[in-house]
């Protein structure tokens, strides 16, 4: 359980800057 | 207000404290009264020992879970943000459990990004177009101008 | 009810709850390793002791006894930091937010607000592509307009050049002076007419 805690919060402190750099790509790319 | 490293190593200590203070040296004697009996000097300097090996033990423990954990560092950064947070009374945000909905505020920015730029494109293209239709149009009136000069040559000639 | 403290795991990258076990679990180990220690320098001592009646089960007895007070004593204590170190030092207070979520503070979106967001993006990428393709049009337009001035400027051109060609001849008014050589040809068909019927 406790790893479970660790690593849920591990991904929500990551993940949204991991997401964020594909949708800026992809906004990048139908802007270009 | 003291800090939380501060305050963890202060209630450390009064734990360290308080356990080697209720390990008195009398309930020491009294649990091994039969060796008391016999040799009280060497029991004292034992249960001394005793005292500070534990002592020594636990704050060295103590240390390497600190640096272990960077609890220090930890602790000194939390203190600033929450240092930060005094202004703000209600609960701020939590996690909902739902990570499509908590990933969308981190999108929010971009978006609105990407919307502006798309706006300011759109106005530029509208604005560009706008340019080349009047110059279509002055084209069509041109034309059907020179069609008439020509229609007129014609007519003139016929 | 276990509260997870995801939240403060997000912000120490483990669980208070793991921190508080770590130090129990290592306290404890050496609390059982110096009574060890104790234990065994005593049985040494009564070892080198002629005569000594006690053994050494009687002097584990002694030990147990006492780390069991001091078991009970330390779980008391640790429970009591454990309580405190969890509330004033391991927590995230409720009005605090991580750095890594002011976003959330600046951008609260819910799904409504995020879709019409989405919703107003794709709009403009269609009327963006609507308006290239209208531009393209246009430019068509305007390419297809320069050959149809061309060619009609060139016929134009083709009237002016035959007027200039009449001027550079003398005749002015190219009517009139069709108007004289229709004239003028008709005469002389009468004249020829006249000429061959004499000399007929």
């Amino acid at each position: 359980f406790d790893e479970l805690i660790v690593e849920t919060a591990k991904k929500r402190k990551q993940w949204p800057k991991k997401i964020l750099v594909h949708a800026i790509q992809t906004m990048k790319a139908e802007q270009e | 207000p003291q800090g939380r490293a501060q305050v963890f190593s202060t209630v450390v200590d009064a734990f360290l404290k308080k356990l080697l203070a209720a390990g008195s040296y009398q309930k020491f004697a009294s649990c091994y009264r039969c060796f008391y009996k016999l040799q009280p000097q060497l029991t004292r300097s034992i249960y001394d020992q005793f005292l500070s090996q534990l002592q020594s033990s636990i704050t060295e423990e103590i240390q390497e879970v600190k640096s272990e954990g960077n609890l220090e560092g930890l602790f000194n950064s939390l203190d600033k943000i929450v240092e930060e947070a005094k202004a703000r009374e209600e609960p701020a945000w939590r996690p909902s459990g739902i990570p499509e909905q908590d990933v969308r505020s981190a999108l929010v920015p971009y978006l609105l990004k990407h919307r502006s730029y798309l706006r300011q494109v759109l106005r530029e293209q509208q604005e560009e177009n706008r340019k080349v239709a009047e110059s279509v149009l002055a084209g069509r009136d041109r034309i059907v101008e020179l069609q008439q000069l020509i229609r007129a040559h014609k007519e003139a000639w016929q | 009810e276990v509260d997870p403290m995801a939240y403060e795991a997000q912000f120490f990258g483990f669980t208070p709850q793991t921190c508080m076990l770590r130090i129990y679990l290592a306290f404890q180990d050496y609390l059982f390793e110096v009574m060890q220690v104790v234990e065994g320098v005593i049985v040494k001592k009564l070892d080198k002791m002629p005569g000594c009646q006690i053994s050494p089960s009687q002097v584990r007895k002694c030990t147990e006894e006492f780390l069991l007070f001091m078991r009970d004593r330390f779980d008391k204590l640790f429970g009591k930091m454990e309580e405190v170190l969890l509330q004033l030092v391991l927590r995230i207070p409720k009005n605090v937010l991580l750095p890594e979520d002011k976003v959330h503070e600046q951008y609260p979106c819910s799904s409504e607000e995020f879709q019409a967001l989405q919703e107003e993006i794709r709009q403009l990428q269609l009327q963006c592509r609507a308006e290239a393709a209208a531009q393209q049009a246009l430019r068509a337009e305007l390419e297809e307009q320069k050959v149809v001035k061309a060619e009609l400027e060139k016929v134009l051109q083709w009237f002016d050049d035959l007027e200039k060609i009449f001027r550079e001849q003398g005749i002015g008014s190219l009517q009139e002076s069709l108007a004289f050589l229709t004239q003028s040809s008709k005469k002389l068909q009468g004249v020829l007419k006249e000429v061959e019927q004499k000399s007929g």
